[in-house]
C-alpha cells in the first residue's frame, strides 16, 4: 500500500503480513497485506483491526474488524457505540455506503477514522487529535503513520518497475481524470493501475486525497511532489 | 463476583479528582471521598454504581459488595448526585467539562483549539 504519514512522508511499501499503523496509549491499528499477484513485490490490505483501548468514564474497550468484502458497521461485539458507561456515546460507527466505506468517530480522543473498500483493497485514513497521536513510549517505536514504511519495506524504483497488462499512458489518462494535479496521489494512481491491470484503482487514490482534504488541518499540505522522498514515480519509472 | 475491580476502578477515577484527600475508598465498607470534585465526583459514582449493578448477580451475599452498594448510595445523598447524567444540581458556575468531549477539553483547558495530525493507506 502507500503510506502517507503523520508527517507528510509518502511511501510505497511492500509489509507483507501484519503491521501497526498506529500503537500509542489509546489506539492500536493494524493492516495485513498479501502480494497482488503470486509473487509480486506490490501488495494491498486485505485486513485492518482497530483497538479503542479502555477509558475510564468514557468507553469499555472495542475492536473493529474490517476484511475485504466484509466492512462491518459495527463494532466485533455487535455494538455500535463506546458502551454503558456515562461517556459510551463519544464512540460511534457508522456507513454512509454499507460494504464500501465505514466511518467511525472517536470524540473522547479527537479522533475521526474512514475505512474503504475499493478494488478489492482497503484503505484507512484518520485525522487524530496530535496529544493522542503523541502519547506513546518508546518501546511502540514501529507504527507506519509516524515514521512511514522502515527502509527495508520501501519499494525501489527497479522494483516499481514492472509492466502490468496497460500501458503506461493508459494508466496516465485513466488517473488524470480523477487527479489533475500530479501530484504523489496522482502517481500512486498511475503505479497502481499499471501494476493491477485494474482501472477501479483510481478510486483508491481519489478518495484518499479527498480524505486528506477532509482531514489535513494545513491544506498547503496537501499534494505532495515527487521531490519527497519515497514517492512513487510511477510515470517517471515508465519511461 | 468482580466487586473488588469495581472498587478499584472506583479508586482510580477518583484519584485524579482529589486535592490531597484520603482516598475515600468504598472497600468494604462505606468510605469517605476526601478533597474531591462534586462533578467529577457525582460521574465516578455514577460508573460505580453502574459497575456494581453488572456484577450484582454474581455477588449476591458478599458483605463487601452490600457495603459498597450502601456506600453509594450513602455518598450520592451526600453530595447531592443526580442518578442521570448531570452532576449535583448547580447553583450557578459553568457546566463541569465532558471528559468524554476531547476538544471541548482540550479548548476550555488550553484556551485554544487542539492541533490535529492525518495518516492513511491505500491501493497496493
Amino acid at each position: 500500500p502507500h503510506v502517507r504519514s503523520f508527517h507528510h512522508h509518502f511511501h510505497t511499501c511492500r509489509v507483507q503480513g501484519a503491521w501497526p499503523l498506529l500503537d500509542n496509549d489509546f489506539l492500536f491499528v493494524q493492516a495485513t497485506s498479501s502480494p497482488v499477484a503470486w509473487g509480486a513485490n506490490a501488495t494491498t490490505t486485505r485486513k485492518l483491526t482497530i483497538i479503542f483501548k479502555n477509558m475510564q468514564e468514557c468507553i469499555d474497550q472495542k475492536v473493529y474488524q474490517a476484511e475485504v468484502d466484509n466492512l462491518p458497521a459495527a463494532f466485533e461485539d455487535g455494538s455500535i457505540n463506546g458502551g454503558d458507561r456515562p461517556g459510551g456515546s463519544s464512540l460511534s460507527i457508522q456507513t454512509a455506503d454499507p460494504g464500501s466505506h465505514v466511518q467511525i468517530q472517536a470524540a473522547y480522543i479527537g479522533t475521526t477514522i474512514i475505512i474503504r473498500q475499493t478494488a478489492g483493497q482497503l484503505s484507512f485514513s484518520i485525522k487524530v487529535a496530535e496529544e493522542v497521536a503523541r502519547a506513546f513510549s518508546a518501546e511502540q517505536d514501529l507504527q507506519l503513520c509516524v515514521g512511514g514504511c522502515p527502509p527495508s519495506q520501501r519499494l525501489s524504483r527497479s522494483e516499481r518497475n514492472r509492466r502490468g497488462a496497460i500501458t503506461i499512458d493508459t494508466a496516465r489518462q485513466l488517473c488524470k481524470e480523477g487527479l489533475p494535479v500530479e501530484d504523489a496521489y496522482f502517481h500512486s494512481c498511475v503505479f497502481d493501475v499499471l501494476i493491477s491491470g485494474d482501472p477501479n484503482f483510481t478510486v483508491a487514490a481519489q478518495t484518499a486525497l479527498e480524505d486528506a482534504r477532509a482531514f489535513l488541518p494545513d491544506l498547503e499540505k496537501l499534494h505532495l511532489f515527487p521531490s519527497d522522498a519515497g514517492v512513487p514515480l510511477a510515470s517517471a519509472a515508465f519511461p | 463476583c468482580k466487586i473488588l475491580r469495581c472498587n478499584a476502578e472506583y479508586v482510580s477515577s477518583t484519584l485524579s479528582l482529589r486535592r490531597g484527600g484520603s482516598p475515600g475508598a468504598l472497600r468494604g465498607g462505606g468510605g469517605r471521598a476526601g478533597g474531591v470534585g462534586s462533578s467529577g465526583l457525582c460521574r465516578a459514582l455514577r460508573s460505580y454504581a453502574l459497575c456494581t449493578r453488572r456484577t450484582a448477580r454474581t455477588c449476591r451475599g458478599d458483605l463487601a459488595f452490600h457495603s459498597a452498594v450502601h456506600g453509594i448510595e450513602d455518598l450520592m445523598i451526600q453530595h447531592n448526585c443526580s442518578r442521570s447524567g448531570s452532576g449535583p444540581a448547580r447553583s450557578s458556575g459553568p457546566p463541569a467539562p465532558d471528559p468524554c468531549d476531547y476538544e471541548g477539553r482540550f479548548s476550555r483547558l488550553h484556551g485554544r483549539p487542539p492541533g490535529f495530525l492525518h495518516c492513511a493507506s491505500f491501493g497496493d
